[in-house]
Formats: C-alpha cells, structure tokens, sequence
C-alpha cells in the first residue's frame, strides 16, 4: 500500500496516537552523567507535563499558536541584532545613526534548570539560552511581576549581593557593551540595562554581583562562582511564564562560559514525550565521548558570540535536496538552544518542503499553523503513517538523523506538520 | 543564515566544547 518512490529503510513507520505528547509526568530516567570535575543538572521543559513552574495547571500553558508566535519574535530580534552588528563602529557614534532595534536578548524559550544565587542561597528558575550572553534574574522589589510563579530573588537577603557602581570601570565597559535604552549613562547609582523585545515588553535592571551555585540534587557535584555578573531585573513587562530569568550560555564576553572556567557543557532536551533532560558542565567520560561525533565552531569574528557551525546538506528520504554543498556552506549556521523551530533561508526551505511533500503525497493536508507550519495533514483517518527521514549533514561528516518527533510538530492528529519553517525576510 | 532550533536538536547531546571550538552531537534520549 505504500506509495513506490519510498523506501521504507529511509522511512519512520509510526502510530499516529503516539505523535501526540503525552499529558503526564513520566520521569524514566535514573541518574544524571556524574563523575569528577563536572556537574550536572536536571533540564525541564517549562510547559511540559515535568514542569513546576506550570504548577500542573493546564490554564498555564499557553497555545502552541503563542509559542510559535514568541518564538517568531524572538527570530527578528536576532535578525536585528545581526543587522546591527554588520554596521561599522564608527558609523555608529555619528549623531545622524540611530538604530530601531535594541542590543539584548529577548526571553528563550522552553527549557529551564535550577540554580542558587546569593548566601544564604535563594534558589531561582532559569531559561538556558545558547542564544543570548546575559545572566539575569528577576529581582525583589518589581513593578511587574505578576506574571511570575516561581520565586524572586531577594537580593536584601543576600550577604554576598553587591550592585555594581556607576562610576566604575567594569560599568562603563558594560553600557557600552549593552546600552541601555534611550540613556547613556547612569540615571541612578546603579549601573543600569535595559532588555527589550519587540512586542514592546521588556525588562529594565541594573548590574550586580554575588554568588551563583550550581548544584546537584545529591548534593555530590557542585560548582560557584563569586563573585558571578549578572543583571538583576526590577521591571519585567514580558511574561517568561513562570521562569524567574535566563541563563545566557553565548560566547560573548558577559556569558557563564566567558566567566567562569566552563570550557565544556552538554546537554540533552528531552522531547514532550519524555521525561527530563539535563546539562552537564564539564567534560564527558571517555567512554562516553567516543560517541560524540564533532563538527568545528565557526570562530571569524563576527560569529564569535554564537556557537556557528557548518551544514553541508539535507536528505529527505535517504535523497540529497538538490542545492550544492558549496551553497550551504556560504551559509551561516546557528545552533541555539533558545529557539524552538529549525529556520532556513527560502531556497533550502522550499526544497525541503517539496521533497517532504512528494514522499506524503498520499496524505490529506490539513490547515497550516500561523504563518509558521504550511505543511501539515490530517491524519485522523490512519492508524499508521510513514514519515520520510530526514538528515541534516554537517562539515566533518556529522549526520543528523532527526527522529520522526524531531521532524514534526503536532497539535492534533488533524493537525500534523513539518517542523521546520521559513526564515523571516528582513526585519527592518 | 540558518538557524537550528531546538525541536531538530531533542534527540541527541549536543556538546559544545569551547576550548576546543568544535561542536558534537551524541546518543541522546537522555537515557
């Protein structure tokens, strides 16, 4: 019955009702990687049925319609922040330059750990972020933090806590690493920042220091930092659902990475229909990292902030998408855990979209999701359906071969479609 | 550019070796 172009060796076969994510907890996993000089943690996913910030009320989490949306928000910003980054410096202090769109990170999405700040230790969500540098949290007293479920840090109850001073050096080289909106100096005594996204929410904060802590639940792997930057965050008007801040794993000059001595983290995201994930900072067992198969940091510096890698090309069914290798590689790609959805530029997209298309054929499409997902079925009829594998190669000979929960997004069995999407055309 | 999220990324470790300025991918599940 199966249509005759596919070979079923390049194919998922799959029951339809196990495309749909579970609605219960279901913690498999026993034991976190462990051994000397590293730490790990346990990852949640921050609308998954694990998640303690959703407090197991369905009324919060939101639509996938509204992740999807925030997570196309969060696209352009970094669309902008590239656009301002290809600007000269010296372009940029001419009175005539203003730039529209703000340096800062917008809230990642999805996955969070949880770690200690201050002493006594005040214990805080945070969302990991490969995408953005800045560590922040939100902090006691704010204006808008009714969003928020999980608790605030007080930074009143901390004996480590220091704001740092406007007139100091450490803050002079931060505002002009991150101006703050519509200012350029000190306001206050405090050195301030200021995030903003482009729904207009934002955060306003300033800059401190204190002790951040690391910890394993058995208490065995520890790992702080003091005195650890960090912004702390007095007005929030965006809603982070619940997390309290982000953890910003970049490779600019303010991320944990930069600061500390963590040459080396990993990390696993389970899917929704898993348990729990979890970083690891430090190195993996030998054993283990035989396993790992590598592809190079693209280190020139433009892309020094990023983790920048190399895709080489896409199969589809166990078929090369007909573009040339040498066109991918012109290409700049960024690997971020803050994101949800795989973007690629029209070309690759459209060749994607039409060899998936191709090899489901037989199956009836369904509505599209937003202006994200313009590939997605009904497949309330089947019991079964065949889904065409796809890999994703990488310099070095690294193939990705994506799972088939992977390669879908589902919001219905009605509703079942190819999670990948188009990049956003210019922002401006 | 290209931008890879972190639905396509679930199913494996992703490594980041810093120092080493090279990227892995291992056996994930989170098993």
């Amino acid at each position: 019955a199966y249509a005759n172009d596919n070979d079923l060796s390049h194919s998922y076969i799959v029951s339809v009702s196990s495309l749909i994510p579970p609605t219960v907890c279901n913690r498999t996993r026993t034991a976190l990687p462990q051994g000397p000089g590293k730490v790990s943690l346990e990852v949640l996913g921050r609308y998954g049925p694990c998640s303690k910030l959703n407090q197991g009320k369905s009324r919060n989490t939101p639509s996938l319609e509204e992740i999807l949306r925030r997570d196309q928000q969060r696209l352009h910003l970094k669309n902008s922040r590239r656009l301002q980054k290809a600007i000269p410096d010296n372009f940029k202090k001419t009175k005539a330059f203003t730039f529209p769109a703000k340096t800062g990170i917008v809230a990642a999405d999805e996955y969070y750990i949880v770690v200690a700040i201050g002493k006594p230790k005040q214990y805080v969500s945070l969302l990991l972020d490969t995408g953005s540098g800045i560590t922040w949290t939100q902090c006691k007293p704010c204006i808008h933090c009714s969003q928020q479920r999980d608790p605030f840090f007080d930074p009143s109850k901390s004996k480590t806590f220091s704001k740092i001073p406007c007139n100091s050096t450490t803050c002079k080289i931060l505002l002009e690493w991150f101006p703050p909106n519509g200012q350029d100096k000190c306001s206050s005594k405090e050195c301030p920042y200021d995030i903003a996204y482009v729904d207009g929410s934002g955060e306003t904060g300033f800059w401190a220091t204190d002790r951040m802590t690391i910890q394993e639940v058995n208490g065995n792997g520890y790992f702080a930092r003091y005195p650890f930057l960090l912004g702390c965050t007095d007005n929030n008007t965006g809603d982070q659902n619940g997390a309290s801040g982000i953890m910003g794993l970049d490779r600019g000059p303010v991320s944990i990475i930069s600061k500390t001595n963590i040459s080396y983290f990993f990390y696993c995201l389970h899917s929704p229909y898993g348990s729990t994930g979890y970083i690891t900072f430090g190195k993996p067992d030998t054993v283990n990292k035989k396993f790992v198969k590598y592809t190079p940091i693209v280190t020139t510096p433009e892309q020094s902030e990023f983790y920048h890698i190399t895709l080489t090309g896409i199969s589809v069914g166990g078929e090369r998408l007909p573009l040339k290798a040498s066109y991918f590689t012109k290409l700049s790609t960024e690997i971020d855990s803050g994101t949800i959805i795989t973007r690629f530029p029209a070309p690759v997209y459209s060749a994607l979209r039409s060899a998936f298309r191709k090899r489901m054929k037989k199956y009836k499409m369904g509505k599209g999701i937003e202006d994200l997902f313009d590939t997605c079925y009904d497949l309330s009829a089947y019991k079964t359906v065949v889904v065409p594998k796809i890999t994703i190669h990488f310099l070095g000979g690294v193939d990705l071969e994506l799972d088939v929960r992977e390669t879908l997004v589902v919001e219905s069995v009605r509703q079942v479609c190819l999670g990948f999407a188009l990049l956003p055309s210019d922002p401006n | 550019s290209i931008l890879l999220g972190n639905v396509q990324q679930r199913g494996y470790e992703v490594h980041y070796d810093v120092a080493g300025r090279r990227l892995g991918f291992g056996p994930g599940n989170c098993n």
